[in-house]
């Protein structure tokens, strides 16, 4: 059986509301550890992997593995349904055929219950091999978010040029270019608002603007994003939770 | 002209 209590819905909220948007329908696996999902978009170029651990629950147990296949949208309607400040309780048999989510209001005695029905999702898992990065960019969520955005009403393509200790954005449109440089930087009184640069080998590499905002949808995970390059391979970026992360490998464009 | 990847081909099934 699985029963996970969340102190607050909200984590959940933004993490469903993070994927919904690239993924539709998505397996996930519930061990003692926690739940994991693992979940590739519809145009196969963008992979979703994202780990809840059990340290991420107020109260975790699960005796037994299981899957629970879930729609993404029909989630969605369910959790939004609930409050953010709400506790919220998932629970599932050994073997079950919906998934109970139970939302409690900490300050009055209101308990809202819903079941989910559950599906057989086919997918293939791929193996993730621990990868080797050449440059690693540490910056504040909502920064790269503006950066995504902006250089979006340029162009469909978005180049990452990373040097010594900067990263330059930049975009080339039909009507016109644009870049964004940063700077490493440390506020030692707001981290959060920090950018560190590691870099073993230059970087230049081109994403496709509308993954990169998929991807931000994100941000309100993480006050930071950690974005892992190497060149010719797909790029990491990192949200982290309290206890377990949000990560989505995006692969690059190439020259043809 | 630029070319989208597939992400599938960086990773192996297993």
């Amino acid at each position: 059986m699985l029963e996970g209590k969340f102190d607050e819905a909200s984590l959940l909220k933004k993490v469903i509301d993070a994927m919904k948007d690239s993924v539709k329908l998505c397996n996930f696996n519930c061990t003692e550890n926690g739940i994991s999902v693992q979940a590739i978009d519809d145009s196969r170029v963008l992979l979703i992997s994202l780990l809840i651990e059990a340290g991420s629950f107020e109260d975790y147990r699960c005796d037994r593995n299981i899957v629970l296949g879930l729609e993404m949208e029909s989630l969605n309607k369910i959790i939004k349904n609930g409050n953010a400040s709400d506790m919220l309780t998932l629970v599932a048999e050994d073997s079950p055929d919906a998934l109970n989510l139970i939302f409690e209001d900490k300050r009055r005695d209101r308990i809202a219950e819903y079941s989910l029905k559950l599906m057989d999702i086919d997918q293939d898992f791929l193996k993730i091999e621990d990868m080797k990065f050449d440059a690693v960019v540490n910056m504040p969520s909502a920064e790269f978010a503006k950066i995504c955005r902006d250089m979006k009403t340029l162009s469909e393509s978005l180049q990452i040029i990373i040097t010594k200790d900067s990263v330059k954005f930049n975009s080339e449109g039909d009507f016109g270019s644009g870049s964004v440089v940063i700077k490493s930087f440390t506020d030692l009184e707001k981290t959060e608002e920090s950018v560190r640069i590691t870099l073993e080998k230059p970087i230049n590499l081109t994403f496709g603007a509308k993954y990169l905002n998929d991807i931000i949808k994100s941000t309100p995970l993480a006050s930071q994003v950690t974005i892992k390059l190497c060149d010719k391979q797909p790029a990491l970026f990192e949200y982290q939770l309290p206890s377990g992360y949000l990560r989505f490998y995006l692969a690059p464009k190439f020259e043809d | 002209k630029e070319k989208q990847a597939g992400i599938e081909s960086f990773f192996f099934s297993g």
